[in-house]
């Protein structure tokens, strides 16, 4: 642990230049920050991006007051399971999405604010032993979970009001779902990663399991986390937790996949990768958004990625008063929030 | 890639696709 304090950041070109600091929040709770996230909130008739933040037991609400100057509008008490992630709901409104649970999702609730009693409220939407979760455009949720006997894959069409308006159950694979993401530009397509290393295809207006493809040897346990339909081809960006470093590439963060699946056969399109000569793992968790890949890293550093060009564009440093433990996409794009474990987030333009 | 390696390429996957699985 001490040496990877001291070991900097060994990358030669790309620097924080195209990160520029926005605003820093501080959170003076004093309790450990689990995961940073940003939604539209809109009230008086003005719409604006919002922070929210996480603790085991708390879940907090930041508005822009000024320039630079952020302050929480409501903090949700969750207090009898502790919270583990926040779910990003792309392009919902008013409407926050946690997964709580022990050392597994074991339920997901919804954080909101109801005009008919002029106050914030959270409420239940699904419990179970949930293996996998992702918020989806237009107020749509899909999670797997597990039983002893079977998988339950489910989409959920969310309710302003804290509700479900609906729900559709998706054709489960054989094998355990691991991770979720939808495909850019098709509304009714959806990918999923599975634990015996496979990508899946649904069609989410009917359910139907559409496709499996195998990813293959070389990269086990791969978690998807975007895909995008062009030309034909399926194109998913996977990251590879437990991948070890190679000579050839060093450690790989994201690796971009062209899927064709009328086929099945696929081929490595991309590759985004730490310089080589840093032993060990390197990557802790990271996030996508469009084509740029942000991950942390065991160093303490968040490194960013074109993805398209499998190139590191951007590396934060370890800060000095602590490691860097999140790294977030703003659901507008185009900003990055990298948090500490003390609670304090930076918002960067990138 | 050429289209050798990964098979012969439709525009129209998704549909056909859906056509064929089970529903």
């Amino acid at each position: 642990d001490v040496a990877e304090q001291l070991t900097p950041v060994l990358l030669d070109s790309p620097r924080e230049e195209s990160l520029q600091l926005v605003s820093e929040l501080k959170d003076s709770s004093g309790s450990c920050a689990v995961d940073v996230s940003t939604v539209w909130w809109e009230a008086a008739g003005c719409r604006e991006l919002r922070v929210v933040t996480a603790s085991e037991s708390a879940v907090s609400l930041w508005k822009p007051l000024a320039p630079n100057c952020w302050g929480k509008v409501y903090t949700w008490r969750l207090e009898e399971v502790p919270v583990i992630q926040i779910v990003p709901l792309p392009n919902t409104c008013n409407l926050v999405c946690v997964a709580l649970g022990e050392l597994e999702i074991g339920e997901i609730r919804l954080l909101f604010y109801s005009s008919e009693t002029d106050s914030f409220k959270h409420s239940l939407l699904k419990t179970g032993n949930i293996k996998a979760v992702v918020g989806l455009k237009d107020w749509r949720l899909v999670s797997s979970s597990r039983t002893m006997q079977e998988q339950q894959v489910e989409m959920v069409l969310l309710s302003e009001t804290g509700g479900s308006k609906d729900r559709q159950t998706l054709m489960p694979p054989e094998e355990t779902v691991t991770a979720f993401a939808e495909v850019e530009g098709m509304r009714e397509a959806l990918v999923g990663t599975t634990a015996g290393n496979s990508v899946v295809v649904w069609n989410l207006k009917t359910g139907q399991l559409l496709r499996k493809m195998h990813i293959g040897y070389s990269y086990p346990a791969s978690i998807c986390h975007r895909a995008y339909s062009d030309s034909g081809l399926l194109f998913v960006v996977l990251s590879h937790p437990h991948a070890k470093e190679s000579e050839s590439c060093g450690s790989l963060a994201f690796r971009v996949v062209a899927f064709n699946p009328c086929t099945g056969r696929s081929t490595g399109v991309t590759f985004s990768c730490l310089p080589p000569g840093r032993a060990g793992r390197q990557y802790l968790e990271g996030d996508v958004w469009d084509t740029a890949g942000a991950a942390v890293l065991m160093s303490g550093a968040v490194a960013v990625w074109d993805l398209l060009r499998g190139q590191c564009t951007a590396v934060l440093p370890p800060d000095p008063i602590g490691h860097w433990a999140l790294a977030r996409w703003a659901t507008s794009g185009a900003r990055l929030l990298a948090g500490r474990r003390d609670g304090t987030v930076h918002l960067y333009r990138y | 890639c050429s289209e050798s390696d990964l098979g012969p390429i439709s525009l129209s996957w998704f549909e056909e696709l859906s056509a064929e699985a089970p529903p």
